[in-house]
């Protein structure tokens, strides 16, 4: 479809913040954050993810983040939990 | 015949430059690049950390598809023996150099920056690169340290010098041989700051007096954020300057002045750096080539600056994923210099007064994996094809898609009144 959509990723270990958070290596991964940005929204979800055979498990979703650009440019106001999305997670599939 | 290229790579910078609105930083060079360049404000890397960018725009490939999360494979043994685009102007009649950072150097880069199915000549690296996290920032006490903040008395430095200078010496030196032997080239300079150590020629601070520093608009850890998405900044808590703050783990938060110095200092690398861009431009105009030369300025990702609570890059919040982007194209995205007149000259930030609007701007949001076939598509080569839904074992292909199309100025990216534009010569 015609919407400009930008895609960036972004690996973790953990859960919760831990001494590697920022830079786990590739045997250390198991969660994946996906971001979907357009010019309205950024929707992001942070999925189970298997380092030996690369695979993201889109049905284990850890958490996920919404913000909507006029509102909350500085995403500091994440309406994930307060909004269906479900749309969002088939779109980013 | 095609047109040379000037690839300009910066580590860690985020759109923090006048041409991108932010009105306390001296970034003339810079803002006059733009001046004359297709300018995108809503440009995004892949990934948030140096080593992945890097390989996926210099392949055109997304990290699920290079499969580089880390800094620890090479895509050509680990994933699939993907053409770069280095390579492909290298096939299409090139010269292709490297100089500075542009490949994260180590494995992911094969220990060789990719050479030599990248470039037609080893690539240049500074020599002073390897003081880079060297003892080499005096503390208050007069001792050395490997700080954060690390502005420096060059003459200090060891080989008085810095890489990033060293680098614009290098580039302009290959500029003028490729002037004399005639050659089309595609050269690529990647500059270090303002990658941490915020290690700059001290007077640049002179820019930025801290009275004029605030802190971040944002600088708390959002209430709903899932800690998963925290990004709890462990490079920068291995500096001297920090970790003498015993700040507590995960969340800090750092005292506000120190916040507010690694602000200043960043600013100040960043000035630093345009500094570096405007002798390489002015270079440029030196040799004659700025009416034949594409130039293309862009980062690897960004970098937080105390919003949400959180410093560096390791995440997927826009300040750590946007970057800049900017094409200038003679002919297109302005009109040839007259004969011998100066396209690039060299603007002092510490003295050049007013700011300057890009020539063109985009909002369309875009991706630093279509800068392969833009670039491509700009330079009069054969855009490569789009990847199939697996590519492993496809060497030539993008996941990107060429945003030259952008260039026209189309109707809802006009100001009111302003005539849309559907030829993009006449517009330009």
């Amino acid at each position: 479809n015609e919407e400009a959509v930008a895609f960036s990723q972004y690996p973790r270990p953990a859960d919760t913040p831990q001494w590697n958070s920022d830079k786990p290596k590739l045997k250390d991964i198991r969660i994946m954050g996906y971001s979907m940005r357009t010019a309205d929204y950024r929707y992001t979800v942070w999925v189970q993810f298997d380092p030996n055979s690369f695979r993201a498990d889109f049905k284990d979703v850890h958490a996920g983040e919404l913000y909507m650009v006029e509102t909350d440019p500085n995403q500091d106001y994440n309406i994930y939990k307060n909004a269906s999305h479900g749309w969002l997670l088939k779109k980013i599939l | 015949d095609g047109m040379n290229v000037l690839f300009i790579v910066v580590d860690d910078l985020r759109p923090i430059l006048g041409c991108y609105g932010d009105k306390l930083v001296k970034s003339p060079n810079i803002d006059q690049l733009a001046a004359q360049s297709m300018v995108f404000s809503n440009a995004y890397a892949q990934q948030a950390v140096c080593a992945p960018s890097r390989v996926s725009f210099l392949t055109g490939r997304r990290p699920d598809t290079t499969r580089l999360y880390d800094f620890y494979s090479y895509w050509r043994v680990h994933a699939g023996n993907y053409s770069t685009m280095p390579q492909y102007f290298k096939e299409n009649g090139y010269v292709t150099l490297s100089v500075g950072k542009v490949f994260h150097p180590g494995v992911s880069s094969n220990y060789s920056d990719d050479y030599p199915y990248s470039w037609s000549i080893p690539p240049f690296h500074p020599s002073a690169e390897k003081f880079e996290n060297d003892k080499t920032c005096r503390g208050k006490d007069g001792k050395l340290y490997a700080n954060l903040v690390c502005p420096v008395n060059v003459t200090e430095m060891p080989g008085g010098t810095l890489p990033d200078i060293q680098s614009t010496e290098e580039a302009i030196r290959l500029l003028n041989i490729m002037k004399t032997n005639r050659q089309k080239f595609f050269l690529a300079v990647g500059y270090h700051k303002p990658h941490i150590p915020l290690r700059y020629p001290q007077e640049f601070l002179k820019l930025y007096p801290l009275e004029n520093i605030t802190l971040a608009p944002d600088p708390w850890v959002p209430k709903k954020l899932p800690s998963v998405a925290y990004n709890p900044w462990m490079d920068v808590r291995q500096r001297d300057d920090v970790k003498a703050l015993n700040v507590s783990f995960p969340y800090g938060p750092l005292p506000d002045d120190f916040q507010r110095q690694i602000r200043q200092s960043y600013y100040a690398a960043v000035s630093y750096l345009d500094v570096q861009v405007g002798r390489l431009l002015n270079a440029l105009d030196n040799v004659g080539l700025s009416n034949n030369t594409i130039v293309v300025f862009t980062a690897d990702h960004g970098w937080s600056l105390g919003e949400h609570g959180e410093w560096a890059k390791y995440s997927n919040f826009d300040v750590a994923t946007r970057v800049p982007l900017m094409f200038y194209v003679p002919g297109m995205t302005t009109f040839p210099a007259s004969q011998g007149a100066r396209v690039f000259p060299y603007l002092d930030p510490f003295s050049h007064i007013g700011g300057s609007a890009p020539q063109g701007q985009s909002e369309k949001v875009v991706e630093l994996v279509s800068v392969f076939p833009t670039l491509a598509e700009l330079a009069g080569l054969q855009v490569p094809p789009a990847c199939p839904e697996t590519s492993f074992g496809v060497v030539l292909c993008t996941e990107g898609t060429s945003i030259v199309h952008y260039f026209n100025v189309s109707e809802e990216e006009t100001e009111e009144g302003k005539e849309a534009c559907d030829d993009t010569d006449r517009c330009f």
